[in-house]
């Protein structure tokens, strides 16, 4: 898989979060805990989106609740990258503009996350 | 973090990875290529082994002394009429000239399919993942429910059946006998790593119908400029070529091949650009085209060529696929092999698409509605009807005669094991 695949599937992940907190009025941390109780335990995969978001769920959390969008929130969390002198791909719709406003606050709302702190780029 | 790094695991992601390398089971004690495992490139790809410790007892090949003891070839049918004393294969099957139908493609013989239950709120619960750890261990593939080789009922309401299921109903002999070569990305020039997977036995098994089936990665690729990256008719001609000529190394005499075209894909932005994907259907803010571009500027697309808002592009993606479709007819009609006869068929999806329409359903109702690419489960199965009813019009030989005993064959084995 490469940095693509990572963006793609963080992006589809945190519309899916986002997408089921709108529908069933659930908040940010239910909708997550939902969507890892509808998956099965074989292959650990309920293990795994557990595991998930007892690491990233607090940012993801923070980011959604400030109405920043999954694409906002999966360049924050890097699992996104804009190389240099590539356009910054995203799925939703929006300016130029609002995109490095939306950026740069979301770098502000997790600039004390551990796990961002400890992993660093990757 | 790679869980295949803990030592516990790196010998089973070892092996496991060697099964989808190589498009061999993953479990497979006797290492005759046929499984009792469904995933993992088991029985959901090739017939169901009925005995995986004995590697001379597999389904397709010829029976061995009747089958009076035991089923070697595992089509169900086997043992002795008491009433008579002859072999129930020898009665059943002699001279209905069974055959197998193997298919080496890429993700849409395969079935590629992600559920867009997966991904759409509104239909969330524990039921639509259930089948995520099948899909999952299949590469994300359903060859158990394809147009060639599925053997399980469609999902949707569609009365058409795969070729497999369709060749079985013609000869009950040729139960179990379907073999899914069939790849994500595969294409003309990687087909070589991963043939070597195709188990047919010149000597000991019964002929087979082979459809070659790479209807996409020669003109798609995920680069931002995919044209360089398209094969070019030459290359493409040779490498046809070197798989023909291994397909006659190892089928058994009068079998058939069936070289099957390129689509023009235009159809894909033609019918879905202006259409919202499940991701965006909730707020009505995320369309095919957007999807479509997401995945171009990540260099994820599985066809940049067609899933694109570039018009130039698309045709040019399409003129190349033409290209490629008549180097295959012209294969078809100029080289000659010695264990099997050459055919070529269409990929006409507009035919298809009248088909549905007829039926009151909607182009963009054939195209997988999470990728936005691949063929969905109706769409192959039309496409399986249509080369068919090809096959069967212009040449009816390659099909085989109708067994005359099938129903005395369903009297006495009934299901014949399953799949």
């Amino acid at each position: 898989f490469s940095q693509g695949h990572n963006c793609l599937g963080c992006v589809a992940v945190v519309s899916v979060v986002e997408q089921l907190a709108q529908v069933h009025n659930y908040t940010f941390l239910t909708s997550m805990d939902k969507l890892c109780s509808y998956l099965p335990e074989k292959l650990f995969l309920k293990t795994t989106c557990y595991l998930v978001i007892q690491v990233f769920g607090p940012d993801i959390i923070k980011l959604l609740r400030t109405d920043l969008n999954a694409d906002v929130v999966c360049h924050t969390l890097k699992f996104c990258k804009q190389e240099t002198g590539q356009p910054l791909c995203h799925l939703y719709p929006s300016r130029k503009e609002t995109w490095k406003f939306a950026l740069e606050k979301a770098r502000w709302i997790v600039k004390k996350s551990p796990v961002l702190k400890h992993s660093g780029n990757d | 973090f790679n869980i295949c790094s803990l030592p516990v695991l790196a010998k089973l992601c070892q092996k496991i990875k060697f099964a989808i390398n190589n498009a061999v089971p993953f479990k497979d004690i006797d290492s005759d290529k046929y499984s009792v495992f469904p995933t993992l490139r088991g029985y959901h790809w090739r017939g169901r082994d009925c005995n995986d410790s004995n590697k001379m007892v597999y389904p397709g090949r010829r029976p061995d002394n009747w089958d009076v003891h035991q089923d070697s070839n595992c089509n169900g049918i086997w043992g002795i009429d008491p009433s008579d004393g002859i072999p129930y294969e020898k009665k059943f099957c002699e001279g209905s000239e069974p055959r197998g139908i193997i298919v080496l493609g890429d993700s849409a013989s395969a079935h590629f399919h992600i559920s867009p239950q997966w991904i759409t709120a509104s239909q969330m619960s524990v039921k639509s993942f259930h089948d995520l750890p099948t899909a999952l261990t299949d590469e994300l593939n359903w060859p158990q429910l394809s147009g060639i080789t599925g053997f399980l009922s469609p999902t949707s309401r569609i009365k058409e059946e795969s070729i497999y299921l369709r060749l079985r109903a013609r000869n009950r002999c040729n139960h179990r006998d379907y073999q899914n070569i069939a790849k994500n990305g595969a294409s003309s020039q990687n087909l070589e790593t991963f043939i070597e997977s195709l188990s047919r036995n010149q000597l000991l098994d019964h002929p087979a119908i082979v459809i070659y089936a790479m209807v996409g990665n020669d003109v798609c690729s995920r680069k931002k400029d995919p044209v360089p990256y398209m094969t070019t008719p030459e290359k493409f001609y040779s490498k046809v070529m070197q798989t023909l000529k291994y397909l006659n190394a190892h089928l058994p005499n009068g079998s058939h091949v069936i070289l099957y075209g390129l689509p023009d894909g235009n159809f894909l932005w033609d019918h879905l650009h202006d259409r919202y994907h499940p991701l965006g259907q909730l707020n009505k803010d995320v369309t095919y085209a957007q999807f479509y571009s997401f995945l171009n500027c990540l260099q994820v697309s599985p066809c940049h060529g067609w899933m694109s808002s570039n018009k130039t592009l698309r045709t040019l993606t399409s003129e190349r696929a033409e290209q490629l479709s008549n180097t295959l007819k012209k294969i078809a009609t100029r080289e000659k092999f010695t264990n099997f006869d050459l055919f070529f068929v269409d990929f006409d999806f507009q035919e298809i698409s009248q088909e549905w329409q007829k039926r009151g359903g909607q182009p963009w109702q054939l195209i997988e509605p999470v990728d936005g690419f691949h063929p969905n489960e109706v769409a192959s199965l039309l496409l399986a009807d249509q080369l068919w009813k090809k096959v069967l019009l212009q040449w009816p030989q390659v099909l085989g005669k109708e067994n005359p005993l099938n129903q005395q064959i369903e009297q006495v084995f009934g299901d014949q094991g399953g799949h």
